[in-house]
């Protein structure tokens, strides 16, 4: 089963 | 001074029943060129990035930019008591404690007045970059909804395959396995109209709780625009006259 992945996993913190 | 007042009233309701679910509290960024929010859901899955024109109030002003901390919970209780006909102004003082709402009926037969107390929050701000995205889906955004909704009940993963003739949304669970595909079409109706703009195939896994949570916009723009590029989040953007509401949503990905 595909992972959920997290918004951290592809942007920075601003 | 900061303070906006929004002829129509119904949209501002619409905006925060439409993220309400998502985001608990957020910080308003006022400044004199918009109102703004960006705000990941609890488990960081969710992104939701919300653009108000100032231009496209009826009045707008704001001496000093300001970040205004607000329960989106208790906003959504107080503009339940505006009637969607009402016009709303918003208005916070220099580094205000409280937000007031002013709800006023069409015919100015009533008034209504609330102060919100507002939070200092810590903010999370993810830095967004700028990209060209390999798909971009437009579509109608009842159509969109009801096609998630109805897959829902098969499973909770969605995989959206988009090449350049058509969008494929499929499903895998314990009943079986379905799929709706969709040509891309210029249909003179809007619930059939769909406009592909694909550089790249794309085939990527989305949870549909999420998507049915974003789905709650559609009452804001008949259209929604899915933009898609492998392993990076896709964004559903609804635009409307005020401005924009998108919603980004992290893939899932085979391990």
């Amino acid at each position: 089963k595909p992972a959920q992945m997290v918004l951290e996993n592809f942007f920075g913190k601003a | 001074m900061f303070e906006a007042l929004l002829g129509n009233g119904l949209i501002l309701k619409k905006i925060i029943e439409s993220i309400k679910e998502l985001v608990t509290e957020v910080n308003f960024e006022v400044t004199s060129e918009a109102i703004s929010l960006q705000a990941m859901d609890a488990s960081h899955v969710a992104l939701v990035v919300l653009v108000l024109r100032a231009s496209e109030f009826e009045e707008y002003r704001c001496d000093r930019p300001q970040t205004l901390g607000v329960s989106i919970t208790n906003l959504a209780k107080l503009l339940k008591i505006a009637g969607n006909d009402d016009s709303i102004i918003l208005r916070a003082e220099d580094e205000a404690h409280v937000l007031t709402l002013v709800f006023t009926g069409k015919n100015n037969e009533k008034m209504c007045e609330f102060n919100l107390n507002l939070l200092t929050l810590d903010s999370e701000h993810l830095g967004i970059p700028e990209q060209e995205y390999s798909a971009e889906v437009t579509m109608s955004s009842s159509e969109f909804s009801r096609i998630c909704r109805e897959l829902t009940q098969v499973t909770d993963t969605l995989n959206l395959s988009v090449d350049k003739e058509s969008v494929k949304f499929a499903v895998s669970g314990d009943i079986g396995t379905g799929s709706i595909t969709m040509k891309a079409n210029n249909s003179d109706k809007s619930e059939e109209k769909l406009i592909l703009n694909v550089s790249d195939t794309v085939s990527m896994a989305f949870a549909l709780r999420y998507l049915n949570l974003f789905n709650k916009a559609s009452s804001l723009s008949d259209e929604v625009v899915l933009s898609l590029s492998p392993e990076v989040p896709v964004v559903l953007k609804f635009a409307f006259d005020l401005g924009e509401l998108k919603y980004f949503l992290a893939p899932k990905i085979a391990e």
